[in-house]
């Protein structure tokens, strides 16, 4: 099964 | 203090109905320009971004440069669905101090000389504002189809499994799941339908690419028929989130964008 991303750390890391 | 006319109540509360499928409460930012609602899911999968601007509203009025109100999404929708749809929505709220504080909703309905009123008062919390920023992107890949039809695949594959995997390719979409008992496998082609142009799908994809989104997420999503029976994707790669918006008049409407999920 694919982990989820986690979009708050993809903002964070922008 | 703030004031604010709607003569659709019913497009308000597809707004505030839409946000609260992912959201329980968050800050309702007024300012001269408009109404701004943003808030991460508490699974940190989907970023809902809303935009209301002044024009958007029959009436607008804020006073203050910017004005931060917690709301509970769940109390609010509970008073939206309240009001008739043949009713005036107004919005308000005044900075005092001594008193609790709420915003007021009201419903106004026309009987002649006289007017019918309901109106309720939604007790504000303090939230924290958020920390995360949306980025400036440069979105490279570009899908446009019917709202409806993406709502029709999303919840078949919703019967089948969480996780629907979507394949861009320059002339095709391929929308697929699978499970232990079964697979699914829907493709969409760009088409053109000179009749009614809003059955069209138009797809720009520079790079074509593979992601796997979380079924509910984009099911929900798509349950923005209300708000335009077109939905707008905008995609870099697999890593960056996926961008869905539902645009309305005036430069408003709402927009969400999703992380994938990542294979190890």
């Amino acid at each position: 099964t694919p982990i989820q991303n986690d979009l708050a750390e993809f903002y964070c890391m922008v | 203090m703030l004031e604010c006319k709607l003569q659709e109540p019913k497009v308000f509360r597809s707004v505030v109905e839409a946000m609260s499928e992912h959201i329980k409460e968050c800050n309702f930012e007024f300012t001269r320009e408009g109404l701004k609602m943003q808030a991460l899911d508490s699974s940190h999968i989907a970023f809902t971004f809303v935009t209301l601007s002044a024009t958007w509203w029959n009436e607008y009025r804020c006073d203050d440069e910017a004005l931060l109100l917690g709301v509970n999404l769940e109390t609010l929708l509970k008073i939206l669905k309240c009001g008739p749809d043949n009713s005036l929505l107004a919005l308000s709220y005044e900075n005092d101090d001594d008193e609790v504080s709420e915003l007021k909703v009201k419903f106004e309905v026309d009987r002649g000389e006289k007017k019918d009123v309901a109106e309720f008062a939604l007790k504000l919390t303090h939230i924290d504002p958020m920390e995360e920023e949306v980025p400036e992107l440069t979105w490279t890949n570009e899908l446009e189809m019917p709202t409806q039809e993406l709502f029709r695949i999303a919840r078949d594959i919703s019967l089948f499994s969480e996780i629907m995997v979507l394949e861009f390719d320059k002339d095709k979409l391929r929308i697929s799941c699978s499970s232990k008992e079964s697979t699914a496998d829907y493709l969409v082609h760009p088409f053109e339908d000179s009749t009614n142009a809003s059955n069209s799908v138009r797809m720009n994809i520079e790079a074509p690419f593979k992601v796997s989104l979380t079924t509910h997420y984009v099911l929900s999503f798509a349950k923005n028929k209300n708000i335009n029976e077109r939905v707008v994707i905008k995609m870099i790669d697999a890593e960056t989130p996926l961008m869905f918006s539902f645009s309305m008049k005036e430069g408003s409407g709402i927009c969400y964008y999703i992380a994938g999920r990542l294979t190890d």
